[in-house]
């Protein structure tokens, strides 16, 4: 079915989402953070 | 049959309003039922007021000890916290809206208020108690409703609490314990001193077989809508204030430790009730805040694998 | 989707059409299509034998330009000039939008310089002009035009017709991509019952540091 194969074909092209060093960058800050929230939470458990 | 609850007895409605079976009891209501569109447009409107405080009322119906809330319209107020009577700018309003509403058709009565606590939680502030007070004197029945629209966003869930207070002077029998939930410092006196005026109603949801077959089809919009946004982004000032309320906290418990000749050791005897200690409730407070933000790049995580590792 | 869901009454129009005739009458028909400013798919159409059975006929190059509109682009065109029809207005501008849905298939930033080589416009404004009147408004793409740094980015190209070799990395994609998803669930099977598990030890633990707060108050009462 053509219409179907050019969708998913239309489709697959979005793949990745996004990429860029500068997208990159700002997760593994934002990972990073919570993982600092985190662990600050741990210290004010203990 | 789900569609019954949308019949509007009048006859009935009028019977009930005459008995007054609240009358002799303060605690008659004990359950709410909200419909899903009354529910979107309340939470939508709180959303959309921001930071700011908003405030609507709600129509709907009795049906033995549940309130009935079918809709629910938005009043043109800002800032409810700020002032003693907010409703009162809005009272030309609220006539208009009812008189134009029962020449629409529209039966139900006015069933109570709401308004948004944005970011500091579901409870009756003295300036709500006093108002709900005064409602439930004047405009029986009455619920009082309050969204935190900034926790809805944060929690992933609505964040909503259904609230009747109790007559002046009425003494409530011990309550059992209600859901803990984080007050922030500056709050925390006037949620001390009011929480035992009122008491909370369970909240249960319904919908129409027209509102099943409208979210159904509204389904795929909404998981774009989840998967394109993020709670750590967009809820960043929040965190941020929940953080800076809990270090607050954390030097208030250090200095009542310090100023306690024997820190919190009571004996059992000297304990009137069972009460959390406030590092007990801090660290409540910092788990909440931290699986906040798990769940959050929890999210951002999964969405990575799933939309960013594969290439053609 | 909405691009497909346009045009699949016009695929079937035309598939009708070219069923019904054939030869010298294809032609005229193959010319409709490719002018038509909705159409951009035509595979459906060149898989009717009618059509096929123009191969080695005297109107084997409408053949080719239907081949051309289906996996070409401006550039084949041109190099291809003497073996395929003169193009109608309406055909040119078909076959640039087709150029910029190829070229978005192979990139998701494409520079200016790129663009205004491959469909042959000489400046900035006019290559703006088409992209939005021609190929957004059009549905067939969806980017963002970024002026400062000359280049437009991409964030939803409508699919072109398959080229016969594409099947198979196509499967390759949706197969990784299926793998992936199937690994990230039992990833998230395994964390939950990780979870499941601390919990149910924690819980063991608060109970036995109880248990042993209580017999120590005991002792000392």
């Amino acid at each position: 079915e053509n219409s179907l194969l050019r969708q998913v074909s239309s489709l697959l092209r979005r793949l990745p989402a996004i990429e860029s060093g500068k997208f990159q960058d700002d997760f593994l800050m934002e990972y990073n953070d919570t993982l600092l929230v985190t662990y600050l939470a741990m210290l004010t458990n203990c | 049959a789900s569609d019954a609850i949308f019949f509007y007895d009048e006859s009935a409605q009028t019977k009930f309003q005459q008995e007054k079976p609240w009358a002799n009891d303060p605690h008659y209501f004990k359950r709410v039922k909200i419909s899903a569109l009354a529910l979107l447009k309340m939470v939508v409107h709180a959303r959309s007021g921001g930071t700011i405080e908003v405030m609507g009322l709600m129509q709907g119906k009795t049906d033995g000890d549940a309130i009935i809330v079918m809709d629910a319209f938005a009043l043109p107020v800002e800032g409810t916290e700020t002032r003693v009577n907010a409703q009162a700018d809005a009272y030309e309003y609220m006539v208009d809206y009812s008189q134009t509403n029962k020449q629409a058709g529209r039966l139900e009565n006015v069933v109570g208020w709401y308004h948004s606590h944005p970011g500091y939680g579901c409870w009756l502030s003295g300036i709500d108690v006093s108002t709900q007070m005064l409602n439930q004197q004047f405009q029986e029945p009455f619920l009082a409703v309050v969204i935190d629209p900034t926790r809805t966003v944060s929690a992933g869930k609505v964040e909503i609490g259904a609230f009747r207070t109790y007559p002046e002077g009425f003494k409530p029998a011990d309550e059992p314990i209600s859901e803990y939930q984080t007050i922030p410092l500056n709050k925390i006196e006037d949620f001390g001193v009011h929480c035992k005026q009122y008491y909370s109603l369970d909240i249960t949801y319904f919908k129409s077989s027209l509102d099943c077959h409208l979210l159904d089809l509204l389904w795929n919009k909404y998981w774009v809508n989840t998967l394109s946004s993020s709670p750590l982004l967009g809820n960043g000032d929040y965190v941020a204030g929940q953080i800076s309320d809990l270090a607050e906290k954390l030097e208030q418990a250090e200095n009542q430790m310090a100023h306690t000749r024997f820190g919190s050791i009571i004996t059992p005897s000297q304990r009137k009730k069972e009460e959390e200690p406030a590092l007990a409730k801090i660290t409540r407070d910092s788990t909440k805040i931290t699986v906040e933000q798990v769940h959050g790049l929890m999210s951002q995580v999964i969405k990575d694998i799933l939309f960013n590792s594969v290439r053609p | 989707m909405d691009i497909e869901q346009k045009q699949a009454d016009l695929i079937e129009h035309f598939v009708k059409q070219v069923s019904a005739n054939k030869g010298s009458f294809l032609a005229s028909i193959i010319i409709e299509a490719t002018s038509n400013p909705s159409l951009f798919a035509f595979s459906e159409i060149l898989a009717v034998s009618n059509v096929a059975e123009l191969q080695g006929t005297e109107h084997s190059m409408y053949l080719n330009l239907l081949r051309l509109f289906a996996h070409g682009t401006w550039s084949d065109y041109k190099i291809n000039a003497g073996s395929l029809p003169n193009l109608v207005a309406e055909q040119v501008l078909k076959l640039k939008q087709l150029t910029v849905l190829t070229l978005a298939e192979t990139s998701k930033v494409l520079p200016y310089d790129h663009l205004m080589q491959e469909l042959d416009v000489t400046n900035v404004r006019e290559l703006e002009d088409f992209l939005i009147n021609e190929c957004m408004y059009s549905g067939i793409v969806r980017g963002k035009l970024d002026q400062l740094r000359r280049c437009f980015e991409v964030q939803f190209a409508a699919g072109r017709d398959l080229r016969p070799a594409q099947l198979g990395s196509m499967i390759q994609t949706l197969t990784n991509w299926l793998s992936t998803s199937d690994n990230l669930l039992l990833t998230i099977q395994e964390k939950i019952k990780w979870a499941d598990t601390m919990s149910e030890l924690d819980k063991k633990h608060k109970k036995e540091v109880d248990d042993r707060v209580e017999d120590v108050k005991k002792t000392l009462s």
